[in-house]
């Protein structure tokens, strides 16, 4: 555990809480792609199974507990509890086109051809394009609210955070995992628009958005 | 190396 890991965790951490809070202290989830929102609970569940046959550490186990019960609960919130406020009608990105080819993937490039590395190989690609149904719905509505651009601010510096927690484990440690850099790289890449945006206009105290 | 030794990220 190095501190680019550990940041990245509580940044990763982070984000889901400042999701759930925006949502249940504003009662309504607004601008809040439900389908981004599914994604990530495919993610962490598909990832964290291996929560049933091994046993790394308390802080490990943890932090897998806490990141699928929030992510479920984010879920519910969108389409139960709060079911009336979401934006269904800008939520229109086809999960299928980033599922399908994701899945297919999986099954040709992974470390190990077995059900559980599957799943886990599954995630790390899903979970490097899951956010594009919410950034599609920022882009088809112009505009985000500031705090879920924190949100996604702190989701996309966690990845980050991993790269060089990656530099650091192959200087360190030799360790190295192709899958999940060149996967964290995607993830990464994906949030450099919006990075840009954040510093230079909500950091500066402007609302983000679009030119029309 | 480029085999995982098992999945301790998160």
């Amino acid at each position: 555990m190095n501190i680019f890991r550990l940041t990245g965790d509580l940044s990763h951490l982070a984000a889901i809480i400042i999701l759930l809070l925006k949502i249940w202290k504003s009662r309504s989830c607004a601008g809040i792609s439900g389908k981004s929102q599914i994604l990530f609970a495919m993610v962490f569940t598909t990832r964290y199974l291996d929560l049933l046959t091994a046993y790394i550490s308390l802080y490990n186990t943890s932090m897998k507990i806490i990141y699928i019960g929030c992510s479920y609960a984010t879920v519910y919130l969108i389409y139960a509890k709060f079911k009336a406020t979401y934006d269904g009608n800008h939520d229109t990105f086809r999960v299928e086109f980033l599922v399908v080819p994701v899945g297919g993937l999986s099954f040709l490039v992974n470390h190990d051809f077995s059900p559980l590395e599957i799943l886990w190989t599954f995630s790390i690609y899903l979970e490097a394009v899951a956010i594009l149904p919410q950034l599609f719905m920022i882009s088809k509505t112009g505009e985000a609210e500031t705090i879920t651009t924190h949100y996604l601010f702190f989701l996309g510096l966690y990845r980050a955070l991993y790269l060089i927690n990656w530099v650091w484990r192959f200087y360190f440690e030799g360790f190295f995992d192709m899958i999940a850099i060149v996967a964290g790289v995607v993830q990464t890449i994906l949030y450099c628009d919006f990075f840009y945006l954040y510093v230079t206009k909500v950091l500066k105290g402007k609302k983000l958005s679009l030119p029309a | 190396t480029d085999k995982t030794v098992g999945h301790d990220e998160l």
